[in-house]
């Protein structure tokens, strides 16, 4: 089946967006 | 705002030690979340593991799992232990967010025996361990080994060692026998 991934740099850009 | 759904739901446990109470009662239950924002929000409003009581532990499992050998997802398992001296105090916080985005993001890959992950804050030296639900699944603890250092950037001499769950309860050992390294 299909999966979630993210990557590390992905999710710390996330961090800032409001 | 969408927000962006992760694969599994996680919750964070803080333990902090108090004689008064079992050491089950010192764990407690801080939060969950199955989305990006909902982690992010979480994470900068809490006390990183640098900032809190010497003694106290983070956390991080997957929904349902308690962050206990007795648990069923955990008992026939073992951890991987990266042991951290005590001048490595000022990179820990970063090791910590770095072992929790590769859970969340699910870094493993394929393999999904990964329990969750725990940060021991110890004056003697700081501990992270990722913990995994079968110590013979032997593939997915060496990939699972691997990504854990590269997610870490640790470098190669820096060794990690897995340990069964079983290995760890013995009480009288100083040292606990390690199953493998990398």
């Amino acid at each position: 089946g299909t999966k979630i991934v993210y990557e590390r740099t992905f999710l710390m850009n996330l961090r800032n967006s409001p | 705002l969408v927000k962006h759904p992760l694969q599994h739901a996680w919750t964070l446990w803080y333990y902090e030690p108090d004689r008064t109470k079992t050491w089950e009662d010192n764990q407690n239950q801080v939060s969950t979340f199955n989305t990006v924002e909902d982690f992010w929000s979480l994470f900068t409003h809490i006390r990183q593991p640098s900032e809190v009581k010497i003694g106290s532990d983070y956390s991080l499992f997957k929904e349902n799992i308690r962050p206990m050998w007795e648990d069923k997802a955990n008992k026939n398992g073992g951890r991987w232990m990266i042991s951290l001296n005590r001048n490595q105090r000022p990179e820990l916080d970063r090791y910590w967010i770095d072992t929790v985005l590769c859970l969340i993001g699910e870094a493993f890959e394929n393999f999904d025996d990964v329990c969750g992950a725990v940060v021991n804050i110890r004056p003697k030296g700081d501990k992270i361990a990722v913990w995994t639900s079968n110590s013979n699944n032997k593939d997915a603890l060496i990939e699972i080994g691997r990504k854990l250092k590269e997610g870490l950037n640790l470098p190669e001499r820096f060794k990690i060692h897995y340990q069964t769950h079983n290995d760890a309860m013995v009480k009288n050992s100083s040292t606990v026998k390690s199953l493998y390294e990398i």
